[in-house]
């Protein structure tokens, strides 16, 4: 599974997933991916959110639209994506990752499994990482 | 506002083999969203253009990187959305085209719906002028051989990802 989450100079924001499934699935089998709220969600007046992950878990939590949530109660995008994974899996023991910018352009992310690809962009400075306390930084 | 992109590559146990193509293809996946938002180009066209980015690498399983269903076949899944009027569009079991993001915002932009799945959104995208692509274009020797292991050794998929510990999309 892939995605992306973004906010705009305008304050816009959008999000987008896309997958390509899991190896033998049943046929006509659906994760979370293409499920508004949970594979991706995103609102202008909070920010938007991109999951990967068990898609049946995902699902059972709505864990984009949980992201929200978390910020609307007034938490920043990094708590909002540290507390969602968190509730995920003591909820229904699910795995995966989330990736959260705010409206204001705070960013997020977080995951349980091994390892996760993420890169984020904000003036001109690109942070990445691949395993749990990565980030490296260079400039764009 | 200082416009902003975040990328994912999907989470799970990523192979040594897969790690630094991984990491190369979420920052190019950034540079790109990140060139548009800087041009003053919007959030919605910055997302789609990191995800086809993603979708065209196939390291990741999405798009040319997808993998096999129980039958052989690639079943497809994409969401967009975007938060001014919380417009969304999403396809779902969709086939044979390489980039289902962009099959999904013409289902938010073009129809009043909101998803579309199966041989209807195959249908959708013929009538929008998509290119069809064949199947061996959108899977890797890779998960081809993934696909075999299981139909060989009749590994469910829950009995596989719950062994290693690592369920995913």
């Amino acid at each position: 599974t892939v995605g992306a989450v973004a906010v705009d100079c305008h304050g816009n924001v959008a999000c987008a997933t896309s997958t390509g499934g899991i190896t033998a699935k049943r046929v006509g089998r659906v994760g979370d991916s293409p499920i508004i709220g949970s594979g991706a969600y995103c609102d202008n007046n909070y920010g938007a959110a991109s999951a990967t992950g068990h898609g049946e878990n995902i699902m059972k939590v709505t864990l984009s639209r949980h992201v929200l949530y978390l910020i609307q109660q007034g938490l920043t995008p990094q708590a909002a994506a540290d507390k969602s994974i968190e509730y995920m899996f003591e909820r229904v023991k699910g795995t995966g990752g989330v990736i959260v910018v705010g409206n204001k352009g705070d960013i997020g992310y977080n995951f349980n499994t091994k390892r996760m690809a993420w890169a984020s962009l904000k003036c001109n400075t690109l942070k990445y990482g691949l395993n749990p306390g990565d980030e490296f930084v260079s400039d764009f | 506002l200082q416009p902003a992109i975040v990328i994912h590559g999907g989470a799970w146990a990523i192979p040594d083999n897969f790690a630094e193509a991984s990491k190369l293809g979420v920052q190019i996946a950034a540079k790109i969203g990140y060139k548009i938002l800087h041009s003053g180009g919007s959030a919605l066209d910055a997302v789609e253009a990191a995800v086809c980015s993603l979708e065209d690498d196939p390291v990741f399983d999405a798009g040319r990187g997808s993998t096999l269903n129980e039958i052989g076949e690639v079943e497809m899944d994409a969401v967009i959305m975007e938060g001014s009027e919380l417009r969304a569009g999403s396809v779902a079991a969709v086939q044979n085209i390489r980039n289902p993001v962009k099959l999904a915002r013409l289902v938010m932009e073009r129809t009043d719906h909101c998803v579309l799945v199966g041989k209807g959104a195959n249908m959708f995208a013929e009538e929008m002028g998509i290119e069809e692509v064949s199947v061996d274009s959108l899977v890797t020797d890779s998960a081809r051989h993934d696909w075999e292991h299981y139909k060989k050794f009749k590994v469910t998929v829950n009995e596989f990802f719950c062994s290693r510990g690592d369920p995913h999309d």
